[in-house]
């Protein structure tokens, strides 16, 4: 069609043959980089947290002039919106801008695991940083988690929030961790906590066997640990849209072939 | 040069005139008829027809575009005419059986934001450059 929505003269007009159309499908998922079409299990994915914010970040990046993506939005919204903050900050802007590629990955942890006396608070996160394209490097890589204001007995504490790398699991005794960052929060604080993954991230890519995922725990002021739900965190029985998600913003590092079919 | 090189074509042919390729005139390539003149038709892929919204989260689809029309004498009538255009115009009027006239083609071309799931349920944006044609032009 042109302009005026009138058939171009010297355009053939027919429909695709069925064969026709899947090998257009094929060269518009080649040039979109991807083998095969994805096959996405969205029970809950649809609503999490992770596409939440990436829509966040296709907005700012879109100028939000696409009249479509509102009636989007709203589907992959869910039923009941809490109010919170918004999920992409300044520092995303920041990272999208100098970004060829922006993934967010959810987290694997379906059960926790027994941990002993002295870390039985502690959760683990697992990402799938496996199916990176290649000559994708990492930029900058954030874990994410939702603290939600503390009315409870906790209410005018601090408290110290420390994020973990499992370095190495062993079968007798607790994994070895390495100390990524630590936090101090007010119990009144909300809103959504970023903590710097980058370097292992990297570590993650280049290393898929090193990736045995995070370790968090939380403590109080006075070194007392306790729960992450105590402390305003949401986990995985918390809502949807404030799932604890890993974001990462990619820069292609090498010239990209593509290859012949 | 090229007037030369038609009355020799023009000696060749005599036997059959009804033959004879017609060489073309510059009226032939006045391009005062926009309707064939090089310029951008919409063309949109729509992810939705191709039934992938389970895994495209947006844009439902981009009006990718494509050229197509005539790159005829004046090539400046075409605003994106390159050198290489002239060029060609010049050796398709003293040849115009075996060479072309340039080609109307994209001079210009815009990037697409994609965000979609992959297998394991992550999300990617991706820019994708030299998806969508802007402009059109004689090459």
């Amino acid at each position: 069609l042109d302009g005026a929505n009138e058939i171009h003269a010297s355009f053939i007009h027919r429909r695709l043959r069925t064969h026709e159309k899947r090998e257009m499908q094929k060269e518009i998922l080649s040039i979109l980089g991807l083998p095969h079409r994805p096959r996405p299990h969205l029970a809950h994915g649809k609503f999490n947290s992770a596409p939440l914010f990436m829509l966040d970040l296709y907005n700012s990046i879109s100028g939000g002039d696409d009249e479509g993506l509102q009636g989007l939005l709203d589907h992959y919204k869910p039923a009941v919106v809490t109010q919170s903050p918004p999920l992409a900050t300044l520092q995303d802007s920041t990272f999208l801008n100098d970004a060829d590629m922006v993934m967010s990955f959810v987290n694997l942890v379906e059960n926790d695991r027994e941990f002993s006396a002295d870390r039985r608070h502690h959760k683990e996160f697992r990402f799938n940083l496996s199916q990176i394209p290649e000559g994708e490097a990492v930029t900058a890589s954030e874990f994410r988690i939702y603290k939600d204001c503390v009315s409870n007995a906790f209410k005018n504490e601090t408290f110290i929030i420390s994020v973990y790398q499992v370095l190495q699991e062993h079968e007798d005794r607790e994994a070895d961790l390495f100390l990524l960052d630590a936090r101090t929060l007010w119990a009144a604080e909300e809103g959504w906590l970023e903590f710097d993954i980058t370097a292992t991230s990297n570590l993650w890519v280049m290393s898929p066997q090193h990736n045995l995922g995070l370790q968090l725990n939380v403590r109080t002021s006075a070194g007392h640990s306790m729960m992450l739900r105590d402390a305003g965190l949401v986990g995985r029985d918390g809502p949807h849209s404030k799932q604890p998600f890993m974001v990462a913003f990619f820069k292609v590092s090498e010239v990209h072939v593509r290859t012949t079919r | 040069s090229t007037a030369g090189r038609r009355r020799q074509q023009s000696r060749n042919r005599s036997t059959q005139p009804q033959e004879a390729p017609r060489v073309p005139s510059m009226a032939d390539y006045n391009s005062s008829d926009q309707k064939t003149a090089c310029r951008k038709h919409e063309l949109y892929v729509s992810f939705r027809e191709l039934g992938w919204q389970d895994w495209i989260i947006a844009p439902e689809g981009y009006a990718a575009n494509y050229c197509d029309g005539e790159c005829s004498f004046p090539l400046n009538a075409h605003m994106n005419a390159t050198n290489h255009a002239i060029v060609q115009t010049l050796v398709h009027l003293m040849n115009p059986e075996n060479v072309p006239k340039p080609c109307c083609a994209p001079t210009k071309l815009n990037a697409i934001s994609v965000l979609y799931f992959d297998d394991n349920s992550n999300v990617i944006l991706k820019k994708y450059k030299n998806m969508v044609v802007r402009a059109c032009g004689c090459h």
